[in-house]
């Protein structure tokens, strides 16, 4: 399918940052991301899948070292975040011992190839997906840290590349 | 802090489809994809975000023409993706009329300012965010095809570009 896989890395000591029920309605990712912006939390991953029942989660991997501070920026708005602007109901989880694992390649917008290969690799070996994010040059994938140099070492080995360890 | 946004794309004709209720552990995301795969199904965004209760949702995007061959691979495969193997808990949801909208740029792993201000434009435009997904040089969300054009027109003036509709 003139898929060519470039490169496989691997980022370490990453944060994994969720709010859940946040309204989903114009204004809400916006509210969360100036928020971030604000105290200059440089972020890496957002992700956001579609809501069910008017709200859905949206999460965001960090450094581990910066996760500390974006939790205090996050906390002061939360509640603005609900629904009816006033709720217990969103929720703030912080997850340390995360790290991302992307294959990079060109041609990938047939993805379900090279998605399958690589999601095939992992479960083969035991490691499970927690997030995935794509776009047309990378498939982003979040595992366990502890799990990683594991899943670099076989995802390499399955396309055939030099691993090249991102850093940070 | 050095981020440069080089472009705006917006494709159409999209779906999105998404399996809820999928068990989160090795294997289960590796069974959609292989399926999709395997019926040579182009896919274009991938996003799972973290599970709740031990399952989480899988979505990705397509070009709505190939939605309904999505649909046939996948329906043959939705109770092997419950927890139980068994389930009638496992769902797919497909829903057409979707725009995909990315931002472009490099510099952008302190995403917080870009995410930000693009949130905040489409949001000031009463533009529902309804997927995120991000890497290292792309912001990409989905939005309600209906107002693609407009979300076009107003990230670019945002963002000081040229727009470039993406050829589906
Ligand atoms: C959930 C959040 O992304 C919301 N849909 C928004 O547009 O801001
Ligand atoms: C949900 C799915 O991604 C699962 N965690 C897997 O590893 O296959």
């Amino acid at each position: 399918e003139g898929v060519v896989v470039r490169g496989v890395s691997l980022l370490g000591n990453q944060s994994k940052v969720t709010i859940s029920g946040v309204a989903d309605r114009p204004g809400f990712a916006a509210r969360i991301f100036g928020a971030l912006s604000e105290a200059h939390i440089r972020v890496d991953m957002i992700v956001q899948n579609v809501s069910h029942t008017g709200v859905t989660d949206v999460s965001l991997t960090l450094a581990t070292e910066d996760a500390k501070r974006a939790e205090d920026a996050l906390r002061g708005i939360l509640q603005e975040l609900a629904p009816d602007g006033d709720s217990d109901e969103v929720k703030i989880k912080i997850a340390a011992g995360v790290a991302k694992l992307s294959v990079v390649g060109i041609g990938m917008r047939s993805q379900s190839g090279v998605a399958s290969r690589l999601f095939s690799v992992l479960a083969e070996n035991g490691v499970n997906i927690q997030m995935i994010s794509t776009s047309e040059i990378l498939i982003a994938v979040t595992i366990d840290e502890a799990e990683g140099k594991l899943a670099a070492r076989v995802v390499h080995d399955a396309f055939g590349l030099a691993l090249d360890p991102e850093k940070a």
